[in-house]
């Protein structure tokens, strides 16, 4: 089974850019980072 | 050696049988535990090669990933054979079978066997084994308290699932996600085509030169205007960051944890259930099966969160087509078809009111079935 999540971030100013705490082949578990975003 | 000269004498026998040396050819045989007609030897021989051959492709891939080389999509004949077999029924057989009652003493020693399989944690178990009625019920467990500390960082987005990113990446121009190096598919036909998705970024400053571009965006935000009135105040507020569109892949093994959890704050409004095939979802099918995702059973839960639009797919495989809905108890996949033909329109449910979630929130889970 697998899970796909589509969603929107913040990607124009760098100071609030949207970026991914993972890389393809990561394992990760429920409840951690997936991605980050820095508040205006 | 020993085998064919096992295989020797079972084939000689019949022809001494001819000979009319029945009773030398009888005692000769009955009673040889170690005599196997070379039917079932070469039977053997060939699965133990076709094994062989897997083994060898998938290590060849394996090397070749890991010298950075992506491998491409291979339609091969077992992807075509698969389309043939009844994945559906058999799905539900297995779920039928897998949801049957064990007696108290078999249940560890079932359940361990199973973790065993499929490489579970068991000291993050949240009851006693014993207490699992059946290997279903031990699939769908949930955990101790504190196995999954929920990542408290208000600027944070969180896994959803215990499993291995697939893919992740930006929604360019095409709108488009890979499956597998050569071969993509559009969100919009995993999502549904009646899909709130934001197709247009909204402009980050009025501009009254782009009036094309603002009749588009107009046209994709009157769709969510229709779903949620909250969102009609929208295009009078302050303009706002452009905000760009990503995904997500995360593909569970049989032996994960198969409860999904909200993975930030968000308001559901749409749920759409895809009724469709179950293939296997494992790296092998990705390579040699086209459109994985977009064929399989899903359940589509859309809505909105503070920086927009936010989707969460759940796509069933083989075995694993009943997918639960907590927030929606009343929702049923992978049932028989009244049809002989295969429905394109996904059964769609607007939420009303919206459904509020809250980060690390229980929203469902992969059953066997």
């Amino acid at each position: 089974s697998t899970v796909v999540l589509v969603f929107q971030a913040p990607t124009t100013s760098p100071s609030s850019e949207f970026s991914f705490c993972v890389e393809k082949g990561d394992k990760i578990q429920m409840g951690e980072a997936l991605g980050r975003w820095h508040q205006q | 050696f020993f085998f064919l000269r096992k295989l020797r004498t079972a084939t000689t026998q019949p022809q001494a049988s001819l000979n009319g040396d029945r009773n030398s050819s009888g005692s000769k045989g009955k009673g040889n535990p170690f005599l196997v007609p070379g039917a079932t030897v070469a039977t053997i021989a060939m699965l133990g090669a076709l094994h062989a051959r897997r083994m060898y492709s998938d290590k060849k891939i394996e090397e070749a990933r890991e010298s950075g080389i992506e491998p491409e999509l291979q339609p091969d004949v077992k992807a075509k054979f698969l389309n043939m077999l009844p994945l559906r029924s058999i799905s539900r057989f297995w779920g039928h079978l897998c949801g049957k009652e064990l007696p108290v003493w078999v249940r560890p020693y079932a359940h361990r066997a199973w973790a065993r399989a499929f490489h579970s944690n068991l000291e993050e178990v949240g009851l006693p084994l014993k207490e699992y009625a059946s290997l279903k019920d031990f699939a769908i467990r949930r955990l101790k308290d504190g196995a999954r500390p929920i990542n408290s960082d208000p600027h944070t987005l969180m896994s959803p699932v215990d499993g291995t990113v697939l893919r992740v990446g930006e929604l360019k121009e095409g709108v488009m996600i890979e499956q597998v190096k050569g071969f993509s598919y559009s969100v919009s036909s995993l999502l549904g085509a009646r899909s709130l998705l934001p197709l247009m970024a909204p402009p980050a400053h009025e501009d009254t030169s782009c009036q094309q571009e603002n009749k588009l965006s107009s046209k994709s935000w009157w769709r969510i205007s229709l779903a949620s009135p909250k969102l009609r105040e929208e295009p009078s507020s302050p303009p706002s960051p452009m905000k760009g569109l990503f995904y997500c892949v995360i593909y569970l093994t049989p032996g994960n944890y198969h409860r999904i959890h909200s993975p930030v704050d968000w308001n559901v409004l749409v749920r759409r259930h895809f009724s469709g095939r179950l293939y296997p979802l494992h790296s092998r099918a990705i390579r040699t099966i086209k459109n994985l995702y977009v064929e399989n059973e899903r359940v589509v839960l859309e809505g909105r969160w503070q920086e927009g639009y936010m989707a969460m797919a759940a796509v069933g495989a083989t075995n694993i087509g009943s997918i639960e809905l907590f927030i929606e108890p009343g929702l049923r996949t992978n049932l028989p078809r009244k049809k002989l033909v295969q429905s394109e329109a996904p059964q769609e449910r607007v939420y009303e009111p919206q459904v509020m979630l809250k980060k690390g929130d229980e929203v469902g889970a992969f059953n066997m079935g």
